[in-house]
């Protein structure tokens, strides 16, 4: 799975996913990549792209809930991403997301090993990881 | 620090593959490839989507990660791909599930959101929606890679060994070789 999230020079957040599924699914098994809410998600606070175990991602509904956790509870991003992935790993999951807030804030919070993540500043400066 | 994009490569591959400091390399390559096509949209005035949809389509384009043309393959011995793009600006969204020839999934599900009423088409309907619009359909042995090929016949072997009982929060031992979270 792949996915970006962008805020653009009028203050505008997009989130995107795109992925192959999983190796060997079965009868038109569908993850959370493209379920809007769960492993993409975008409003005009915080955009969010999630990889890992999709079923757990739909079931945490993750996505919408970062941003949830943003508006209801004034949580910081960080704070919020993170409880949410660690709300997927206590239910069984795994995985991690991506999320960048409308003040150039990211969080990439994550609970397994092999998380690819790049992130660009306003000045062009770039960063890559990948975690191990 | 303000950042402006942040992309994300997939989970759960490293310890499932031998990593060579080469292919290390490959990989940060082409994150960083992504992140100047991206970066180059925005400070050219290109809106959020774009930027999302230049990023994207670099590593759907690439055999490493699992969209696109790495894509990793169905029991059917197929590659499905799934993608899907949301707005903040509106909350208006796009989605498509369960394609096997749209080159760019993501411009896809950008279509779906600009050009449609819907939010998620799957299947053929998805398909004949993207040539509608204009997008690049493929064979679908254009996504056909060997290491993705390799990493299914290696997991049906492990599971013909090891059957197990299946639940949704139990999923068979062998998905662990090569599973590709999605």
């Amino acid at each position: 799975t792949v996915g970006a999230v962008a805020l653009d020079r009028k203050g505008n957040i997009a989130a995107g996913t795109s992925t192959g599924g999983m190796t060997n699914k079965k009868y038109g098994r569908i993850g959370d990549a493209p379920i809007i809410g769960a492993g993409t998600y975008a409003n005009t606070q915080v955009g969010i792209s999630g990889t890992g175990w999709g079923e757990f991602f739909i079931r945490a509904t993750a996505a919408r809930t970062v941003a949830a956790k943003m508006e209801y509870l004034n949580k910081d991003l960080k704070t919020a991403a993170q409880e949410t992935i660690d709300e997927i790993e206590k239910m069984g999951g795994d995985g991690g997301l991506i999320a960048l807030d409308k003040d150039g804030n990211i969080a990439m919070p994550f609970n397994t090993a092999g998380m690819y993540r790049g992130a660009v500043s306003e000045n062009g400066e770039i960063e890559v990881e990948i975690y191990k | 620090k303000k950042y402006v994009m942040v992309i994300h490569g997939g989970a759960g591959t490293i310890t499932r593959e031998a990593m060579t400091p080469e292919k290390e390399n490959a990989y940060k390559a082409k994150l960083t490839e992504a992140l100047k096509a991206g970066y180059k949209e925005l400070t050219n005035g290109k809106t959020s989507v774009e930027a999302v949809a230049a990023a994207i389509v670099i590593l759907e384009d690439s055999p490493l990660f699992n969209a696109g043309k790495g894509a990793v393959f169905t029991s059917d011995e197929k590659n499905e791909l799934d993608a899907s793009i949301m707005s903040g600006k509106n909350k208006s969204a796009g989605a498509i599930a369960g394609v096997h020839t749209i080159k760019n999934p993501i411009k896809a599900a950008i279509a779906v959101m600009e050009k449609s009423e819907h939010v998620m088409l799957s299947g053929e309907g998805a398909e004949k929606f993207a040539k509608l619009q204009g997008l690049e359909i493929v064979d679908p042995k254009y996504f056909w890679t060997k290491e993705r090929w390799d990493g299914l016949q290696k997991v049906k072997k492990k599971e013909a060994q090891n059957p197990t009982k299946i639940s949704q929060n139990n999923l068979p031992a062998s998905y662990e070789i090569d599973q590709k979270f999605g």
